[in-house]
């Protein structure tokens, strides 16, 4: 997260951390079941083998020393199957939900978060330089309707129906390498609503390029029938 | 408004002297006892849904103050709302007193400087109320009146029209009914996703004025728009012509501010083209270093001249962007006028949780939204709502931005809204525990992912508007009367067939108007119509973490 700031320790109780096997960091996710996360299909590339990964959930530090870490290795991967930025990840057993693993909300199918809407990114990805290496930071901008974000000046008709943009024009602040996979959430009747699944942008935090996050909502109907199914 | 004719914000009460009260069953029948008052030109009503409390009024918020009030609705006729005319206005309500050459009207009821031959007595029908501009005699050229100028016993008004189709600036404040693109495609409606799915939700963005499938500019663009019933046209501009200078929909000519600044710097049109850091300003026209949508294209009425510091776009101050590529933009240095203090304090206040003790009074934490999710209006902003909560009439409650706050003592922190619909509301904030809690919280194995809100049995969330469960004594422990009962206390607003989907079932209390408070019911005391019960919260569920998170701003 460039810009923003460290978050409360298990503020966002959902964030996960996707590791490879040997612990690395490199992408987030979002629970969104006590056995499924939600993710992005890029982050899967490095191989298509659940055994390739592993997931913390509970932890706030890079480093992930909190006694409250669950660590959970995949059952198996289901990726999107027309190719869209978003992947769901069943974990090896459910995970115990408490105060610091806890899942976000759905969204209702199709719903189009308003423009202007402010929501949230979380994540342990670059900073930047600008401070809170290694501890889960979160940053807050407004949604930016597609028909904004695909003119010429800002990311020229890049964006496609089934992805949403989000971000402050004149930059500073935005998701980046490293937050892929994780949550944008925005806050509506008295709950967190995973909106969005951090995605690409044209570098990160610069002025009129905002992020391009999957619009969670477009799939709600392929994650219900994954669950089902596995 | 869900009576017609009229226009409803709720949460609004007006304090009018000319008021009649009456008891009425349903808010139509209150609207009858308005249409058909004969004591007083009645131009609103209040209605209180619980108490079914009706008041008649010859007032409106165009002419008394608006006070909140909980539970009431202001209902006010769109008659007397309308500031143009339908054809030569005679049925012109509105409140513009001044004259084509910019003359003061003379009141109606006064006999000098001129003595009138129309007055409130000999024309009773014609609303000769104050010194508004009316047309008493069917001018032809409209609405008019007598001047306060000794030497010019009358004058015309020059009220615009109602059906002028023009844009001033970049049509941000259109509000007219062309709903055809420029080549000619039929513009969607905004309430409608289909063919096109989009953000642009009326009732989300209600200072927008997205109404039926007219052409607007939400976004700030060159030009009025719509997103199109084709679906391989998503949308496009739509061609409206521009007002001309004399038109009298033209915006009002601003004082220029050349030397200092007062609030915003909206009307600052000095030179200064520096940044507070020292940097040269970028000329407003050009696209390097930084590119940008700030051009004297599409902000007209800007006088984006040169590289001088302005404020097309409603920031703090004056601003520019800046010819070093490392700096896109800066605040510039112009002197305030007189003693005048900057606009809001931008500094981010301390760590706040989401919570208040108390009333709230001093709650100083940065949520704002209310309850149902509306957005605050900034208490230094008169729009929509006109209000006297302001910084300098209560200098320690921290009115700051649009923060939830309470001002004046009310039970909860609450703001006006930007819905020009709902005057104000309770915000979305809960109170803080009273002290640590000993047990742990109920542990959810299997937390639900459907989107619905689960109908909550033994506890409630949130306001409670989903509370299924069978407890049915109020917080003084008397017992509810049924919802479908019509003793001890007579009521209709609020029955198992006018609220089929609010489990108005039994005597359980719930609560159907989404009541800030909580569930409640109708008691079985005749001496207390009704109050609300006592329900506990509930533990874990989807998105609702226990540590609140920080939120933390970003720019």
């Amino acid at each position: 997260i460039v810009g923003g700031c460290v978050s409360k320790p298990h503020s966002w109780p959902w964030q996960i951390s996707l590791r490879t096997s040997n612990g690395i960091h490199f992408c987030g996710g979002t629970l969104i079941h006590p056995q499924w996360v939600l993710t992005a299909t890029h982050c899967l590339e490095r191989s298509s083998r659940p055994s390739a990964y592993k997931v913390l959930l509970g932890v706030h530090t890079e480093l992930a020393t909190e006694p409250s870490k669950q660590e959970m290795r995949l059952e198996k991967i289901v990726k999107e199957p027309n190719g869209a930025d978003i992947a769901l990840l069943k974990l090896e057993r459910p995970a115990l939900i408490n105060e610091k693993v806890q899942p976000a909300c759905l969204p209702e199918k199709d719903y189009i978060v308003p423009s202007g809407t402010e929501c949230y990114v979380t994540g342990w990805g670059e900073t930047q330089g600008t401070g809170g290496d290694g501890t889960l930071k979160e940053t807050g901008f407004p949604v930016i309707e597609n028909r904004v974000c695909n003119r010429p000046a800002y990311l020229n008709g890049r964006v496609k129906d089934h992805e949403m943009c989000a971000g402050n024009i004149e930059g500073g602040t935005d998701s980046c390498q490293g937050d892929s996979g994780g949550p944008l959430v925005c806050y509506a009747q008295n709950r967190f609503v995973v909106q969005g699944v951090t995605s690409w942008g044209l570098g990160c935090a610069n002025a009129m390029k905002p992020g391009v996050y999957a619009r969670v909502s477009k799939f709600v109907d392929w994650i219900d029938r994954t669950i089902k199914t596995n | 408004s869900d009576v017609e004719g009229y226009s409803k914000t709720e949460g609004a009460w007006i304090l009018s002297l000319n008021k009649r009260t009456y008891s009425v069953n349903t808010v139509a029948e209150c609207a009858t006892k308005c249409n058909t008052e004969t004591s007083f030109t009645c131009k609103s009503f209040i209605y209180n849904e619980k108490d079914q409390e009706c008041w008649t009024a010859a007032a409106n918020s165009k002419t008394d103050s608006v006070f909140r009030r909980s539970s009431t609705a202001l209902y006010e006729k769109n008659a007397y709302l309308l500031e143009c005319v339908n054809g030569i206005g005679t049925d012109y309500r509105g409140t513009k007193s001044k004259t084509n050459s910019g003359k003061i009207c003379q009141r109606w009821d006064s006999s000098y400087p001129h003595r009138p031959n129309f007055t409130p007595q000999s024309n009773p029908r014609a609303d000769l109320d104050s010194n508004f501009c009316r047309n008493p005699d069917g001018d032809s050229n409209g609405p008019w009146c007598y001047t306060t100028d000794a030497n010019t016993r009358w004058e015309h008004c020059n009220v615009p029209s109602c059906s002028e189709e023009c844009i001033v600036c970049n049509g941000v404040n259109y509000r007219g009914k062309i709903s055809t693109t420029e080549n000619g495609f039929t513009c969607q409606r905004w309430d409608s996703q289909k063919p096109h799915n989009h953000g642009y939700n009326p009732s989300t963005l209600p200072q927008k004025y997205l109404e039926e499938n007219y052409c607007r500019n939400p976004d700030g663009d060159p030009r009025p728009w719509c997103f199109t019933t084709s679906p391989s046209k998503r949308w496009e501009f739509c061609s409206i012509p521009r007002c001309s200078k004399s038109s009298p929909t033209e915006p009002p000519t601003i004082i220029p501010e050349v030397d200092c600044v007062t609030n915003q710097g909206l009307a600052y049109r000095g030179t200064i083209a520096v940044t507070e850091t020292g940097k040269t300003c970028q000329s407003w026209s050009a696209q390097t270093p930084q590119t940008h949508n700030r051009t004297p294209q599409n902000y007209p009425c800007k006088d984006l001249d040169n590289n001088y510091c302005r404020n097309p776009d409603n920031e703090r101050r004056p601003w520019c962007y800046t010819t070093d590529p490392a700096t896109r933009w800066e605040y510039c240095n112009v002197t305030r006028c007189g003693n005048e203090a900057a606009p809001d304090d931008p500094v981010i206040p301390p760590d706040t949780e989401n919570c208040y003790e108390g009333n709230g009074s001093n709650y100083r934490g940065i949520t704002s939204e209310t309850i149902s999710g509306k957005k605050c209006q900034r208490w230094s902003s008169m729009t929509p709502h006109k209000h006297d909560k302001t910084q300098e009439a209560f200098p320690n409650a921290d009115l700051r931005r649009n923060w939830c706050r309470n001002p004046d003592g009310d039970q909860a922190p609450w703001c006006y809204t930007t819905d020009p619909a709902v005057r104000w509301e309770y915000c979305n904030l809960e109170k803080c525990p009273t002290k640590p809690s000993g047990t742990t919280r109920p542990i959810q194995q299997e937390p639900s992912t459907n989107t619905q809100t689960p109908a909550e049995r033994d506890c409630k969330t949130g306001n409670g508007e989903t509370y299924r469960g069978p407890t049915s004594v109020t917080v003084l422990g008397v017992t509810c009367q049924a919802w479908s009962a019509q003793t001890p206390h007579q009521h209709s607003s609020f029955t198992p067939e006018t609220h089929p989907t609010k489990g108005l079932e039994g005597n359980s209390c719930r609560n159907p108007d989404g009541d800030v408070n909580g569930p409640w019911c109708y008691t079985t005391d005749r001496n207390k119509k009704w109050d609300y019960c006592q329900i506990s919260d509930s533990g874990l569920e989807c998105g609702t973490p226990v540590v609140k998170p920080k939120r933390c701003f970003g720019r």
